[in-house]
C-alpha cells in the first residue's frame, strides 16, 4: 500500500458516501444518472467475486463490502425509494452500447482466460466508461448541482491517484498491470473536460452550467 | 505473474 493508492481509495470512498448522503438527505436523485450507478454496482459485483475466497487484508475486505453495500443502496434509492425524483428523460445513454463491447473485449484481451479473471477484466474495462451516462446526462440537462460536481471530482481523482500509484508500484515493487493502467488512463481522460469546468467554475463559486 | 492475477487493489 502506498499513499497514492490510499488517497485514491479514500477519494473513491468519499465520492460514494457523498452521493449516497446527497440522495438520502435531499430525498432526491435529480441530476443523477441511475444507469451509471447500475454500471458501478455491476463493476463492484464482477470485481469482488473473490471477496470471500481470496483474503488480502482486513482493509481490503472491509472496503469491498462498503463499496458493494453503498453501490446497491444507491441503486435502490434511485430506482425504488426516490423513484419519483429520478430524471429518466435525461438519463438516456444506451448503457448496452458500453456493456456489450466491454464484455467482448474482456473475452479477447485479458491476463488469463478463466471465469474470475475475465470478470475482473470486464469490471476494469466497464469502470473506465461507467461514468459516461452521468456525463452525458449533465451535457443534456446543461447543468449539475454543486454537490454532484464534488461527487464527480472525487470520483475522477480516485483513478487519477491510482495512475500515480501504478507508477510508484512500477518503480518500487516492479508491479505492472497494463490492462488496469490503460483502462485507468481512458477513465481519467474522460473526466478531463469535467475537471476543467470544475476548476474554472465550481471552485470559483459559480454553478456548473454547460453552454446548452 | 501470480502477483498480477492475485489482484490486491480495490
Amino acid at each position: 500500500m502506498n499513499i497514492f493508492r490510499l488517497a485514491g481509495d479514500l477519494s473513491h470512498l468519499a465520492a460514494i458516501i457523498v452521493l449516497l448522503l446527497k440522495i438520502w438527505k435531499t430525498r432526491s436523485c435529480a441530476g443523477i444518472s441511475g444507469k451509471s450507478q447500475i454500471l458501478f454496482a455491476l463493476v463492484f459485483t464482477t470485481r469482488y467475486l473473490d471477496l470471500f475466497t481470496n483474503f488480502i487484508s482486513p482493509y481490503n475486505t472491509v472496503m469491498k463490502m462498503i463499496y458493494l453495500g453503498c453501490a446497491y443502496a444507491t441503486v435502490y434509492l434511485i430506482y425504488m425509494k426516490f423513484k419519483a425524483t429520478y430524471d429518466g428523460n435525461h438519463d438516456t445513454f444506451r448503457a448496452e452500447f458500453l456493456v456489450v463491447p466491454v464484455g467482448g473485449l474482456a473475452f479477447l484481451v485479458n491476463h488469463e482466460f478463466s471465469p474470475l479473471e475475465i470478470l475482473w477484466t470486464f469490471s476494469i474495462y466497464l469502470e473506465s466508461v461507467a461514468i459516461l451516462p452521468q456525463l452525458f446526462m449533465i451535457s443534456k440537462t446543461g447543468e449539475a448541482e454543486t454537490i454532484t460536481t464534488h461527487y464527480l471530482f472525487a470520483l475522477g481523482m480516485y483513478r487519477a491517484l491510482y495512475l500515480i500509484n501504478w507508477i510508484w508500484r512500477y518503480y518500487f515493487e516492479n508491479f505492472f498491470d497494463l490492462i488496469a493502467i490503460v483502462a485507468g488512463c481512458v477513465q481519467t481522460i474522460l473526466y478531463c473536460d469535467f475537471f476543467y469546468l470544475y476548476i474554472t467554475k465550481v471552485l470559483q463559486g459559480k454553478k456548473l452550467s454547460l453552454p446548452a | 505473474r501470480q502477483l498480477m492475477l492475485n489482484h490486491d487493489e480495490l
